[in-house]
């Protein structure tokens, strides 16, 4: 995945089935962002695999004034890319066993 | 001393913590 400076990973292990899994984002890159950020740690949030969308996410810690406005496609698209590989790999897991 | 912030944002519940240090440059 891209490189956006913002930093998205499982906060458990995946088990391959819940689709509600515990996610931790924190930056990494200052730089890569646009607005200036306030430097608050790793969010640790649960993300619905099924229902929800990042971008909705991304728009919530905006919201909640982690992040800006202007920074919102960033953080929605960090979250989505690894959204994406979780359900890659679960893809790719169930298909091994068929 | 970590103590986490807990921040809620239209229902969805928001744990702040300290990144690690191990994990902030991981390339």
């Amino acid at each position: 995945a891209e490189d956006t400076g913002v930093r998205v990973e499982l906060a458990e292990e995946d088990d391959g089935k819940k689709s509600s899994i515990a996610l931790r984002l924190w930056v990494e890159d200052q730089k890569k962002l646009k607005g200036k950020y306030k430097d608050s740690g790793a969010i640790e949030f649960t993300f619905d695999l099924d229902t929800e969308v990042p971008e909705t996410v991304a728009q919530e810690m905006v919201d909640s004034g982690f992040f800006l406005e202007i920074d919102v496609k960033i953080v929605g698209k960090s979250i989505r890319d690894r959204v994406s590989l979780i359900k890659w790999r679960r893809q790719r897991s169930t298909s091994a066993h068929n | 001393s970590s103590a986490a912030q807990v921040v809620h944002s239209a229902g969805r519940r928001f744990i702040v913590s300290p990144v690690p240090e191990s994990r902030l440059r991981e390339q």
